[in-house]
């Protein structure tokens, strides 16, 4: 049983947002130092299992940080 | 052009902005 998802499970949508982007923010520097906030924004304003996704496999970290990046800056 | 304000700049601590219309 994933801690964070059961924690998730009685909040609202919007709760549920601010706990993601919660625990995505300090994460989100060591992979891009500047952007941080926006990166976060980006990631946290998707679908739940974008950022839990993020959060559960840190791998992915960089990937869905540089694809935030790229959109951020078209 | 159009006005980049998406996405929300998340910042902890502070009430996130996003998806106010759920």
């Amino acid at each position: 049983q994933d801690p964070l998802t059961t924690t998730l499970a009685p909040a609202s949508p919007q709760e549920q947002k601010q706990m993601l982007g919660e625990q995505l923010f300090p994460l989100i520097p060591a992979v891009h130092p500047t952007l941080t906030g926006k990166i976060t924004g980006m990631l946290t304003d998707t679908d739940n299992s974008e950022p839990l996704c993020v959060l559960e496999t840190p791998v992915s970290l960089a990937s869905k940080a540089d694809e935030a990046v790229t959109a951020l800056q078209e | 052009g159009s006005s980049i304000s998406w996405p929300p700049e998340f910042h902890p601590g502070v009430p996130w902005k996003g998806l106010q219309n759920i």
